[in-house]
């Protein structure tokens, strides 16, 4: 149902995956090592999957002490 | 500690949910933490509104994103009851918050606390066994691309973008990892789940990292 020029985007996309799984695949790997490769986000744009997806804030905190908290 | 631990074993874990096209991992994270330790407390697991999360957390920005210690802290200074996911149930885009009187019936926070665990991979796994799932922020940047098995690389720790649901670890083979719950389906990943390398703070995994008391 896409038209042509957003399936040629879509596709373009698909293709980047494909090279980012190829890189992504090429670090020595030990055993039971991660695997990367084609899934449900490989036709979206590394900024679509930024947008959609990692939106949560990184917050501060402060450094875990080891004491228990009272109450 | 034990060489490994799952929460997935324990029965206080609801199955893996889809985000779907919305920005709402924080609310889930916060939801499900809060859900396993209603469960710990000995209640029948229940799945509570993300959606309520979602529209209500007034400092947040609903699909748009959001921050995990301010959900927590809006909880936590509201006293909202968080109702069944039946009653307000999900539905991927932020909405207009539905507001319940305090009789009804909802689970409430009564407490929790913000850490950052850089560098005290034992001591969040204590924290993790001994308190139940952690809420923590990852760096899931390539995770775009991950099919499964450890992931040992290709994460900094310095950009946590994603909330997800710290749930167990595995120290007995040769690379120990976390076992790691997310929000994008049982197609994503583990059927769902990821498998972080313990050590280095891979994925920025403890930085920081929330847990949750009831």
């Amino acid at each position: 149902e896409l038209n042509t020029e957003e399936f040629n985007r879509r596709h373009l996309y698909f293709q980047d995956a494909i090279k980012r799984a190829a890189y992504l695949n090429s670090f020595p790997a030990a055993p039971h090592s991660a695997k990367y490769g084609i899934n449900q986000f490989s036709d979206l744009s590394l900024n679509e999957f930024r947008d959609l997806y990692l939106r949560a804030s990184a917050d501060k905190a402060p450094p875990y002490s080891g004491e228990k908290r009272e109450g | 500690l034990p060489a490994k631990f799952d929460w997935r074993d324990e029965g206080v874990l609801a199955p893996v949910q889809n985000q779907q096209a919305c920005g709402s991992c924080w609310a889930f994270s916060v939801v499900e933490a809060i859900q396993a330790a209603h469960a710990r407390a000995g209640s029948p697991l229940e799945q509570l509104s993300v959606q309520q999360v979602l529209d209500c957390s007034f400092r947040n920005q609903g699909c748009s994103g959001g921050s995990t210690v301010w959900a927590l802290s809006w909880l936590n200074q509201t006293r909202v009851k968080l109702v069944p996911q039946s009653e307000y149930p999900y539905k991927a885009k932020t909405g207009i918050c539905h507001f319940f009187s305090q009789s009804h019936g909802g689970v409430a926070l009564k407490d929790f606390a913000a850490h950052d665990f850089s560098g005290q991979e034992e001591a969040m796994m204590g924290q993790l066994v001994s308190c139940g799932p952690l809420a923590v922020t990852v760096d899931a940047i390539s995770w775009q691309d991950y099919l499964g098995g450890i992931i040992q690389h290709h994460c900094s720790s310095q950009h946590a973008n994603h909330a997800i649901l710290l749930i167990g670890y595995d120290t007995t083979g040769d690379i120990p990892y976390w076992i790691l719950q997310n929000t994008w389906g049982t197609k994503w990943g583990n059927e769902g789940y990821a498998y972080v390398k313990i050590g280095g703070n891979i994925c920025g995994k403890y930085d920081p990292c929330w847990f949750i008391y009831m």
